[in-house]
C-alpha cells in the first residue's frame, strides 16, 4: 500500500510546474524515503531529478518500494483539478497497480474530489548522479534575480556564458542581435535582504544553452534561493530546495564545449 | 560558439 497526503496542493503542483516542459513521462519511484524521479530530457542535454521526502507529507505510508510510471502532462490535468489549498493525498495499490487514485478535499472537509490516473509501463534506466562533486564554483542568489537574469538574456541569444572570478559572477550572452553582459558581485553583508554569495575555489568560465537556463525558471516558486554549481567541462547543476528540507529540484546541463 | 554536449558521458546508468 502507498499512501501519501500534502497538506496543500500547492507543493506538488509547483514541482510539477518545474518538471513537465522538460519531461513528457518518468517513474515516480516511491519508497519509504520519500518520493523521488529523475528522467533526461530528449536530447539527454538535461537531466532533472525531484524529491519529496517523506516530512514532506502529512500522511506517508510505503509499505514496499514501488515505482510509478506518470505522464507528466496527465498528471498536471489532474492536479488543474486541485485548489491551491486543497490537500492532495494520493493512494496506490503497490502490486502492479495499473492506475493511481488522486484525493482532493478543501479545508473545510466538505467537498471531496476523487480522480484516477492510469499509470504507464516506462523503461528507464537510473543513472548514477555524483553527490557533493568538489565544485569549482559555486553561486547562490535569490531565485528571483536568477529569473531575471536568464530570461532577460535568453531573449537576446541562446549561447550563455558564466564566468565566475573572486566575488564575481559574469553572465553573458551573444546572439544574432547583439550580446549583453550582467555583473553579479557577492553582497558585503550577512544581514543583506537577498544575498548572493560566491565561493570560489578555481575561477570558471562555461557556456550553456539559454533556453534550458530560461525554462529552469519554472522552479522559481519552489524556493527562496537557487545554487548554481560548476566544474569546468563538467555538467551544471541548479538546485531549487523545498523550504524545511522537504525535498528539492535539481537540473544538470550539459555545457557547450570548443569544437 | 561551442557545440553542445550531451550528458551520456557525464552519468552512467547504475
Amino acid at each position: 500500500m502507498f499512501e501519501a497526503k500534502l497538506t496543500e496542493s500547492t507543493t506538488i503542483k509547483r514541482v510539477l510546474d518545474a518538471i513537465k516542459d522538460l519531461i513528457q513521462q518518468a517513474n515516480f519511484d516511491c519508497s519509504a524515503d520519500g518520493l523521488s524521479l529523475q528522467a533526461m530530457d530528449t536530447p539527454h542535454v538535461c537531466l532533472t531529478t525531484m524529491t519529496l521526502r517523506s516530512q514532506a507529507f502529512e500522511v506517508y505510508r510505503c509499505d514496499r518500494p514501488l515505482s510509478m510510471g506518470i505522464n507528466l502532462s496527465s498528471i498536471s490535468k489532474i492536479l488543474k483539478c486541485a485548489a491551491s489549498k486543497d490537500s492532495v493525498k494520493i493512494v496506490a495499490d503497490d502490486e502492479g497497480a495499473d492506475c493511481a487514485e488522486f484525493i482532493f478535499e478543501n479545508e473545510s472537509a466538505d467537498r471531496i474530489a476523487h480522480f484516477e490516473l492510469k499509470l504507464m509501463d516506462i523503461d528507464s534506466e537510473h543513472l548514477s548522479i555524483p553527490e557533493d562533486s568538489d565544485y569549482q564554483a559555486i553561486i547562490s542568489m535569490p531565485s528571483a534575480e536568477y529569473r531575471r537574469i536568464f530570461s532577460d538574456l535568453s531573449i537576446i541569444g541562446d549561447t550563455i556564458t558564466i564566468e565566475i572570478n573572486k566575488n564575481t559572477a559574469c553572465f553573458s550572452v551573444e546572439g544574432d542581435i547583439g550580446n549583453g553582459s550582467l555583473n553579479l558581485a557577492q553582497t558585503d553583508s550577512a544581514d543583506e535582504k537577498n544575498p548572493v554569495t560566491i565561493n570560489v575555489k578555481e575561477p570558471v568560465k562555461m557556456t550553456f544553452p539559454g533556453k534550458y537556463l530560461n525554462t529552469f525558471t519554472k522552479a522559481v516558486p519552489i524556493s527562496e534561493f537557487v545554487t548554481l554549481c560548476l566544474t569546468d567541462g563538467n555538467p551544471l547543476a541548479i538546485e531549487f530546495s523545498l523550504p524545511d528540507e522537504a525535498g528539492f529540484v535539481r537540473y544538470f546541463l550539459a555545457p557547450k564545449i570548443d569544437q | 560558439m561551442g557545440k553542445q554536449s550531451t550528458l551520456t558521458s557525464f552519468f552512467r546508468p547504475l
